[in-house]
């Protein structure tokens, strides 16, 4: 799974994701990548996010919403949000997973409960910084 | 320079450092700052927030490396079955498919489908009919997105029945989704 997340000059928030899913997947199965609010979801003055991980366990967490919701309700903080997510009840469901997200100030953060994510975003100058492992 | 921010991922799970090879590694941290390059022109530019990571994740798509267009993982049928996803926080309009076989960049088509239907999912060959008829997408044949890696993947998992990567005797690939 790939996915990226932007706040713009503008102001405006977006997030994309895209898969090919399982290794020997069958059944037409399909996982949390298409669901809006599952692994993808944005929201100008709130986040945007895009999750990569266990699909199954994602779907039953509806994790983008679930880390939009608790901003917007519960002020959470996206670090916290992000954090409290993908630590909280998906990894009590035995789900791995990771998200990338921006919220309205530009801020970005990773979380991932498994051992790396291949990740990236831009410095303070620009430059592309990428990380792999935990 | 205008504010923006942009942020990616090429998938997680258990990758081990211990048994990635130093010019796979490389590979990966390429591809993904080929990625980031993508969505930071645009945005440099003034371009848009959707512009900006349907460029990035078009990157990826079209690199074997990673999980998604050209480099799919293949299902028990020995195809590329593909999902994709993009929202615009501006307004909460959405666009997704799943079950697609012959799109080169399905987020692409997600954001087609995102401006122009009255949709927000559209699902297998309905999504492709959608695409080759109305939004000027170009047949793509399977063999595009075979790779022999992938193949081995598959082999490796139906010899023991498995349906996912998480049990993937591949250092750098034992992730999910």
């Amino acid at each position: 799974t790939v996915g990226a997340v932007a706040l713009d000059a503008s102001g405006n928030l977006a997030a994309a994701t895209s898969t090919g899913g399982l290794t020997n997947k069958r059944y037409g199965r399909i996982g949390d990548t298409p669901i809006i609010g599952a692994g993808t979801y944005a929201r100008n003055g709130n986040c945007a996010v895009s999750a990569t991980g266990m699909g199954e366990v994602l779907l039953r967490c509806t994790v983008a919403s679930d880390i939009s919701g608790r901003m917007r309700y519960g002020n959470q903080s996206l670090k916290d949000a992000c954090h409290n997510v993908v630590n909280g009840e998906i990894k009590g469901l035995g789900g791995e997973c990771g998200v990338v997200a921006v919220d309205a100030e530009g801020q970005v953060h990773f979380s991932l409960n498994c051992p790396g994510m291949y990740r990236g975003t831009l410095d303070t100058h620009g430059e592309p910084l990428v990380a792999i492992y935990d | 320079m205008a504010q923006f921010s942009l942020a990616i991922h090429g998938g997680a799970g258990t990758i081990e450092k211990h048994r990635m090879k130093a010019d796979l590694e490389q590979a990966y941290r390429h591809a993904l700052a080929d990625a980031l390059l993508a969505g930071k022109n645009i945005l440099m530019a003034g371009g848009s927030s959707v512009d900006a990571v349907v460029a990035a994740v078009v990157s990826m798509e079209d690199n074997p490396l990673f999980n998604a267009g050209r480099g799919s993982v293949l299902t028990h049928d020995e195809m590329v079955e593909m999902d994709a996803a993009v929202m615009n926080g501006k307004d909460l309009n959405a666009g997704a498919l799943c079950g697609v076989r012959h799109i080169k960049n399905p987020i692409v088509l997600a954001r087609d489908i995102m401006t122009g239907s009255s949709h927000v999912m559209l699902s297998g060959d309905g999504a492709e009919k959608f695409a080759f008829n109305e939004a000027g997408h170009v047949y793509t044949e399977q063999d595009y997105f075979f790779t022999e890696r992938r193949y081995d993947q598959l082999l490796d998992a139906k010899s023991t029945g498995r349906a996912a990567l998480s049990e993937s005797t591949f250092p750098d690939d034992k992730k999910h989704g």
